[in-house]
């Protein structure tokens, strides 16, 4: 950082002999400045929002997916070569080989928990709609995949525990006049007896909103008996949790990315 | 003894070559410190960081820090480009400063860092840990 340069050459002096040597201890406030200038620099210049009187906590599900990641899928040494396969674990949130190879081309992967977002105009049938805030996407940021996460609980007091359903995800479109017009993202089945994190493609959705901010109107979420013996049902009643369940099963999305390569400090 | 005698010896005389050699920059004392790599533990809890840093909670960064003097030996990884540049400096050593001690190869590290209350990030900064050092 050229700023941090400019303060920095106050501090330290050449001797004469190609050596730098302190030249006198920095204040509190200089140590500061410079602090910023190095979070600057790693992109992570002020706190973040609404923490100033509780610090966020690692017990959600989105933060508690990438600690996974971080501690079982990325190499010790934190070298250019991934971890070797057999050494790789799938940890509590099931990761497959595909989530393992975009992890190793991602210099990025971000969590976007899902938001109840009210959209004037969106009615709601038996569905559930997700709403995920994606402004936060670094402009230039090339996007490999995106994943919409579910957890499918056992947990479910009616009748509708078992069998198997259909859990299809759709781009809202259009809001006029109260019609909704859905787009199909990826469908996903799930079987009784079966506990644990579902995984949506949801890679055009995520692409279409950061390049169309104002076209994020969230994904629909429909879910239906697989042999279609009945109409729509509720997510919960087949156990999905929504955004109000236990938070570490909260229902969050995952976007992998490759860096533009562009440093992104921003200008204080 | 003996073998210490030797030792002394064999110092004392390769110490003498070295004040003979008139390729020696005089500025420089014979047991300055040469290019090396040297520890230095970047560490995001002392910087009180660790309320949007969830992991790690520091990190190993190392530097380069030492002296290109001639000889280049083989373990400060030179470049030919270095050489060139010790004997043109030793030449004119007011014109032409000596090469500098610089990392050779760097390596990244990944961040998992807070965004927001909920939201987090995984970021994998390049050429964050000094590898290696050499003279450029």
């Amino acid at each position: 950082s050229t700023a941090a340069a400019e303060r920095m050459s106050g501090l330290y002096v050449d001797n004469g002999f190609d050596q730098t040597i302190v030249h006198r201890v920095i204040s509190q406030r200089e140590k500061r400045e410079v602090e910023h200038e190095i979070l600057n620099l790693l992109g992570l210049p002020d706190r973040p929002k609404n923490t100033a009187a509780r610090p966020p906590q690692v017990k959600r599900s989105a933060p508690k997916f990438l600690l996974d990641i971080y501690k079982n899928a990325l190499g010790e040494d934190e070298d250019e070569k991934p971890i070797g396969e057999q050494q790789r674990r799938a940890g509590e949130f099931d990761l497959t080989g595909q989530d393992f190879r975009a992890i190793d081309q991602s210099d990025v992967i971000m969590t976007f928990a899902a938001r109840n977002h009210h959209v004037p105009g969106v009615r709601h049938e038996r569905g559930k709609r997700l709403w995920f805030d994606v402004s936060e996407v670094p402009p230039g940021e090339h996007i490999i995949s995106a994943e919409l996460r579910l957890y499918r609980s056992m947990d479910v007091k009616n009748w509708r525990k078992n069998g198997s359903y259909m859990i299809t995800a759709y781009r809202v479109l259009k809001t006029e006049n109260g019609t909704r017009e859905l787009q199909y993202v990826d469908a996903v089945n799930t079987t009784a007896g079966k506990e644990g994190w579902l995984t949506l493609n949801v890679s055009e959705a995520l692409d279409h909103w950061v390049n169309n901010p104002d076209g994020n109107k969230g994904l629909y979420l429909s879910v239906h008996p697989a042999d279609r013996s009945v109409h729509e049902v509720r997510p919960e009643d087949v156990g999905i949790v929504g955004f109000r369940g236990n938070p570490d099963k909260q229902p969050f999305m995952v976007g992998y990315f490759k860096s533009s390569g562009i440093r992104e400090s921003k200008v204080r | 003894q003996k073998r210490d005698a030797r030792r002394k010896k064999k110092s004392e005389s390769s110490s003498l070559d070295y004040r003979n050699n008139p390729y020696t920059d005089p500025g420089v004392q014979y047991n300055s410190r040469t290019c090396k790599i040297q520890t230095l533990y970047v560490s995001f809890r002392d910087l009180k960081w660790q309320d949007w840093i969830i992991a790690p909670d520091g990190y190993d960064a190392y530097y380069c820090s030492g002296e290109c003097n001639f000889p280049l030996n083989a373990h400060m990884n030179a470049t030919n480009h270095a050489i060139v540049q010790t004997l043109v400096h030793l030449v004119s050593p007011g014109k032409v400063p000596k090469p500098c001690c610089a990392p050779t190869k760097l390596s990244p590290i990944s961040v998992l860092y807070f965004l927001d209350e909920s939201n987090v990030i995984l970021k994998k900064y390049k050429n964050m840990v000094v590898k290696s050092c050499g003279c450029h």
